[in-house]
């Protein structure tokens, strides 16, 4: 997170904001709700309030303007530029105005109000951006759902203000996985199109043969409507097609676009009903058969026929002996099964059935 | 030769990206300074954005500087 320069903030904690005018996008009442919804974000981790005047100059003043708007910060017209906010401080200290050529939602389908709010509201008490991608002031817009502060916007803001003495129990997110944490863990990795996906928390990390530094990328991001946490992942390039699992549902990505019909249940593969989540998912190329894995046990899936093949669920530590009882993550590359068990990365030959090499887990994020 | 259309504007995309968020110096195109004075900047923004730091104008850092945002700088004043 970073400040202003001189750290600017309010000199006192009872703040007031008036909303001067509204969005034809959207009801005033959804407009007035996305606002204090914002406030109340940061209310609940500073000794913060804040009272709403609808009339005379109030601390922070919010607006909506096209082009020159009258602070010679003009906008630009539809995308890019979504609004701007000033530090705190006397007259336009503190005001926040959005670009009204914009589409302005409640949901995912345009650029959230709350969302951008929020993120303005930030600057209005003190905040610059952050360059943790999971944190609400990172300066690119994202859509997302759930408590919107990260761990590092709570620790920006309460280095101005404090902690709010009345806790509301609300749980920021955690800041964004360090790629090359020795310990790092992951949820999920798969192949798409010759790249590499690595699932963990809210993130993916996207990586390019061509590249050489992974990109770090909120799965709400790219994908608003799936979860905030996969937990497993394969691709089928036969049907060139991506499955993501999370809880008891699953989705298909042809490309990056979901493909229509999705979610559905893990069921209709044909696993048990007792079954709530998976824990990896592996597709064999050269079999075509794709291993589901939950806790200690795996299931075949024969792509070709659709169906589970009988004499499973089999016992993961007796068919791959080396990698232990129970794993996080599997993709197969380059004709080696990869595991991936906490901080540890098994390279298992299939053909050989044993364990070639242990790697740590960051070592397929080039670390 | 005067730059394909295409590459001219995504040099001004970068122009006028990098003066509004990093405080890229107004300067004559073309000069040293001037060229100094871009791959300074953003390298900058390529750290800021945690992508791989060649103070170039690659695919990358294009497809950031076209990403919707908020209009306060990322650095400085």
């Amino acid at each position: 997170y970073t400040h202003f320069p001189r750290k600017l903030k309010w000199n006192t904690n009872k703040l007031t904001f008036r909303i001067l005018d509204y969005t034809p996008d959207l009801q005033k009442s959804d407009v007035d709700k996305a606002i204090r919804k914002a406030l109340n974000l940061w209310a609940a981790v500073t000794p913060l309030t804040f009272k709403k005047l609808h009339t005379g100059t109030a601390d922070i003043m919010i607006s909506f303007g096209s082009g020159e708007h009258g602070d010679y910060n003009p906008f630009d017209g539809p995308n890019n530029l979504l609004a701007h906010a000033y530090p705190p401080g006397q007259g336009i200290g503190g005001d926040v105005h959005f670009d009204e050529d914009e589409n302005w939602t409640k949901d995912s389908t345009a650029y959230n109000l709350f969302i951008v709010a929020a993120h303005e509201l930030g600057h209005a008490l003190g905040m610059g951006h952050s360059t943790d991608a999971g944190a609400l002031m990172y300066p690119t817009y994202s859509y997302r759902t759930g408590f919107l502060l990260s761990e590092d916007d709570v620790k920006g803001i309460q280095e101005l203000y404090g902690p709010n003495p009345n806790p509301t129990g609300v749980t920021p997110s955690p800041d964004s996985p360090k790629q090359c944490d020795p310990m790092l863990s992951i949820d999920a990795v798969t192949g798409l199109r010759g790249e590499t996906m690595v699932f963990k928390d809210r993130f993916y990390w996207r990586l390019h043969p061509q590249m050489p530094e992974p990109d770090q990328i909120l799965i709400k991001s790219t994908w608003p409507s799936l979860r905030n946490k996969v937990d497993a992942a394969y691709e089928n390039p036969e049907k060139d097609q991506v499955i993501i699992f999370s809880g008891i549902r699953m989705w298909a990505l042809n490309g990056y676009d979901i493909v229509e019909g999705y979610p559905k249940y893990i069921h209709k593969l044909g696993l048990p009903k007792k079954i709530r989540k998976l824990d990896a998912a592996v597709h064999i190329s050269d079999t075509g058969k794709t291993l589901l894995f939950t806790d200690e046990e795996y299931w075949s899936y024969d792509e070709a026929t659709g169906r589970m093949d009988s004499g499973y669920p089999r016992s993961i530590e007796k068919d791959f002996p080396g990698i232990g009882d129970k794993i996080d993550a599997a993709v197969y590359q380059y004709g080696f099964l990869y595991f991936f068990r906490d901080n540890l990365r098994y390279e298992y030959s299939y053909t050989h059935k044993k364990v070639w090499r242990v790697l740590p887990t960051n070592s397929i994020l080039n670390c | 030769l005067p730059l394909p259309a295409d590459d001219t504007d995504t040099w001004l995309l970068a122009e006028k990206y990098l003066r509004r968020f990093y405080g890229l110096p107004v300067g004559l195109q073309g000069s040293r300074k001037a060229a100094g004075d871009f791959q300074k900047t953003i390298k900058q923004m390529q750290r800021f954005f945690k992508l791989k730091v060649t103070g170039s104008l690659n695919e990358e850092t294009v497809e950031v500087m076209k990403q919707a945002r908020c209009g306060v700088p990322d650095v400085g004043e």
